[in-house]
């Protein structure tokens, strides 16, 4: 479907992705990490989006068998080509 | 308002009462914390109420400045003349 090629797609051009919802306390929790590791996520809220939000939801369920937010994707392949992943090991092992 | 007076009602009858969201971890925590404290909360999942609980969690901002999830109310002196309060308070400290 072409939300199933959205997702795909959003996935693999960005190295860190949170599917996650504006008001969920856990959702919150995992976006500061990043914050305090110095990536940038791109973060998608989906109760923001309406309908599509929900349907994203199910899609996402579909891809990875997580239903639940936040649902979060890393490529370490990419960040390690963009010289940003030894930094946020790094970092995230001075934690 | 009636719906103040019901939430009212509810936490004077209650020693325990835990206003939460179904599918909210953070709910989900502070249900399980009384539980591992074997203090029964009365439990409110606000979002099986439909507009109900939407009012609710209005009042309930209206009543304690607190709009989010989960809402805690403990009345430590009833938990106290049922004999539940030491009780709660040693575990807890076991913990
Ligand atoms: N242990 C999981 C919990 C995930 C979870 O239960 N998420 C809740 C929100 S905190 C959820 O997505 N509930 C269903 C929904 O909001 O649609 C994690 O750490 O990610
Ligand atoms: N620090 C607060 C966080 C409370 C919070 O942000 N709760 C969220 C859900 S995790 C909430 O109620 N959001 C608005 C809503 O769900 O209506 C706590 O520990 O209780
Ligand atoms: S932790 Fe409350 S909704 Fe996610």
């Amino acid at each position: 479907s072409s939300l199933e090629e959205t997702v795909k797609t959003t996935v693999a051009e960005n190295p860190v992705v949170v599917y996650s919802k504006s008001w969920c306390s856990y959702s919150s929790e995992v976006k500061s990490l990043f914050n305090g590791l110095q990536v940038k996520p791109l973060v998608v809220e989906l109760d923001q989006l309406g309908a599509e939000g929900s349907q994203l939801q199910t899609v996402l369920e579909k891809l990875t068998g997580q239903f639940t937010v936040p649902n979060v994707f890393i490529d370490t392949l990419q960040l390690y080509n963009k010289g940003q992943l030894e930094p946020m090991l790094a970092e995230a092992n001075a934690k």
